[in-house]
C-alpha cells in the first residue's frame, strides 16, 4: 500500500452530496445508501466514523457527480477510461465522479458501474491513501467488477487505513441496545425466561415487509428482539406462529438472495420460501445438503464471501451450491474443518446471527462473541453478556 | 527483440497520453540509436511493474489492454508536478 502523506486530524468526518448522478436522478436514496456503505466499508476496518450532513453544511468531504472539464483542471474523459477521482485530505479531501459514466447502485445488474466499489475505492483517496500496487487491494487503480457481499476491503487496504487512524474502538459498533422503542407503550420488562438463562437454540435476522426483524428461538418459544431487548407480546409458540416449524430447533440459515429460509433439525430440514414453509418438506439434511452432519450446531451464510458454513462440536463445514470439482452442490473433501481456524470462536457454539448484513455474531451459552471478518478473529473486549447486550436484562 | 517502434504509432501516443497522465513520465519519448522510445520504454516498464503485468517495457497487447481498462483519475506515481497542480478547494 502507499500512504500520500497527509491525513485528517480528527477521527469523526463529515461529507455532503452537492450534485447527484443524471441517470439515478429518480433514486437518490439508493445513492445515499451506496454512499454510506462506501465510507462504512472504512469506517467498519478504522477509527474513523462518517457523518452525511445537508448541503447548507459545514463538511469535511464534498462529492460531486460532474462531466467533461468541471472547474478542478482534471477534465473527464467520457464513457469508460477515468470513472472519478478524488482529492487527498490535504487538498481538501473532495470526490469527484464521471457523471457521463453509466452508474448502478445494485451490483446484481448487468452492465453499468458500480458506484460502491468506485466510491469506496475514491474515498480511500479522500482519507490518505494513494494507489496500491497489490492487484486485489481495493486501492489498486483498476476497476473491478462488483462485489455482491460488498467484501472490496483487503488486507492491503486494512493496513493502510489502520496506519494512519488506527483500528476500531473495541466499542465503536457494540452490540445494538442504543435505540429506545418508539414508544413507551412498547416497551416491556425484562423477560424472564431469557433473562434467567440465556442460551439459545438459534437465532435469526431477516427483511419482514422492508423492515429488518431478528428472532431468538428457544424451546418451543420465539421472541422478536427490539433495538433494546425484546419486543411487547412475547415470547409466542413456535408451533402457532411458524406454520409447522418444530420445537427445539437447532440451526436456521437465511438465504436472503432467494427469498428463502432453512430450518434444521436432528436429521432434517424445512424449507420457508417468502415465509411460507414449501410443501414436501421436511427432507433429510443428507438429501439437500450432502456432506454435512445432522444435529447440527449452527448455520450461516457468511457476508465475507458468500459461502454456507455449518458448525457442530468442534469442526465446521463449507458447503458450496457448485462444487468445483463436480459442479454439483456438495462439501470439498478438505472438510470438516476444526472451529479453532476462527480465531477466538469456542466449540459446541448455540448459534450463529448475520446482524443487519453487517456483522457476524456467535452465541454459546450466556456468552457471544463479535466476528471480526477483515481480521479473522474476535473482536478485543468479547465475549460478552448475551442477555444484557441483546435481551435488555439488567 | 521488438522496440517500441513495431508497435503501431496511435498505440504510442495512447501509451505516452496514458503514462503521463496517470504520473508515469512528465515529457515526450525520446528515442536512442537504435530507434527505441527510451524514456517511454522505462515508464513503461514502471507501470507494467506497478500493474502486474510481465515486465517487458515493450507496448504489447497486455500492456495496452490495462490501459484501456476503466480505471480511477488520481495518478500511481505522485510527482512534483502533481502537487504543483494541486489545490485546496
Amino acid at each position: 500500500y502507499a500512504l500520500q502523506g497527509s491525513r485528517w486530524r480528527t477521527k469523526t468526518l463529515r461529507y455532503k452530496i452537492m450534485s447527484w448522478p443524471s441517470n439515478l436522478l429518480d433514486n437518490k436514496d439508493g445513492v445515499r445508501d451506496v454512499i454510506l456503505e462506501s465510507f462504512k466499508a472504512w469506517s467498519d476496518v478504522s477509527g474513523l466514523s462518517f457523518e452525511e450532513v445537508g448541503t447548507g453544511s459545514k463538511s469535511n468531504i464534498e462529492i460531486r457527480f460532474a462531466s467533461g472539464d468541471h472547474g478542478d483542471g482534471d477534465a473527464f474523459d467520457g464513457p469508460g477510461g477515468t470513472l472519478a477521482h478524488a482529492f487527498f485530505p490535504i487538498y481538501g479531501g473532495d470526490a469527484h465522479f464521471d457523471d457521463s459514466e453509466n452508474w448502478k447502485v445494485d451490483p446484481r445488474k448487468r452492465g453499468g458501474i458500480d458506484m460502491f466499489t468506485v466510491a469506496a475505492h475514491e474515498f480511500g483517496h479522500s482519507l490518505g491513501l494513494s494507489h496500491s500496487d497489490v492487484n486485489e487491494a481495493l486501492m489498486a487503480p483498476f476497476y473491478k467488477p462488483p462485489s455482491l457481499d460488498r467484501d472490496v476491503i483487503k488486507e492491503d487496504d486494512i493496513k493502510a487505513i489502520q496506519e494512519l487512524y488506527g483500528p476500531p474502538a473495541a466499542d465503536a459498533a457494540p452490540a445494538p441496545r442504543p435505540r429506545q422503542p418508539s414508544s413507551p407503550g412498547d416497551r416491556q420488562d425484562p423477560d424472564p425466561i431469557l433473562c434467567q438463562d440465556s442460551a439459545v437454540d438459534a437465532m435469526l435476522t431477516i427483511d419482514v415487509n422492508g423492515q429488518k426483524r431478528t428472532y431468538v428461538f428457544k424451546g418451543d418459544h420465539y421472541w422478536r428482539l427490539t433495538s433494546s431487548g425484546v419486543e411487547k407480546g412475547y415470547p409466542r409458540l413456535i408451533r402457532e406462529m411458524w406454520g409447522g416449524l418444530p420445537d427445539n430447533l437447532d440451526a436456521i440459515l437465511p438465504y436472503e438472495e432467494a427469498d428463502r429460509i432453512y430450518f434444521f433439525k436432528g436429521s432434517q430440514y424445512w424449507r420457508m420460501t417468502g415465509l411460507k414453509l414449501d410443501p414436501g418438506y421436511p427432507k433429510p439434511i443428507s438429501a439437500g445438503f450432502p456432506g454435512i452432519p445432522d444435529n447440527l450446531d449452527a448455520a450461516f451464510k457468511w457476508r465475507a464471501n458468500g459461502k454456507m458454513y455449518f458448525f457442530k462440536g468442534s469442526q465446521y463445514w463449507r458447503f458450496d451450491s457448485e462444487l468445483e470439482t463436480t459442479g454439483r452442490p456438495g462439501v470439498s473433501d478438505k472438510y470438516p474443518q476444526p472451529i479453532s481456524i476462527w480465531k477466538g470462536i469456542p466449540n459446541n457454539i448455540d448459534s450463529v446471527l448475520i446482524y443487519e448484513n453487517k456483522r457476524t455474531y456467535f452465541f454459546k451459552g450466556d456468552s457471544y462473541y463479535r466476528f471480526n471478518d477483515a481480521a479473522f478473529s474476535v473482536d478485543a473486549s468479547y465475549p460478552r453478556s448475551t442477555a444484557e447486550y441483546w435481551f435488555g436484562c439488567t | 527483440n521488438p522496440t517500441l517502434k513495431d508497435s503501431p504509432p496511435e498505440s504510442i501516443i495512447e501509451a505516452a497520453t496514458y503514462l503521463a497522465r496517470y504520473g508515469y513520465s512528465s515529457s515526450s519519448p525520446t528515442e536512442d540509436k537504435s530507434g527505441a522510445l527510451v524514456s517511454l520504454s522505462s515508464n513503461l516498464e514502471e507501470f507494467q511493474r506497478f500493474a502486474g503485468l510481465k515486465v517487458t517495457g515493450v507496448l504489447d497487447e497486455a500492456t495496452i489492454e490495462k490501459m484501456r481498462e476503466p480505471r480511477c483519475g488520481v495518478k500511481d506515481k505522485l510527482g512534483p508536478s502533481y502537487r504543483a497542480r494541486r489545490r485546496k478547494r
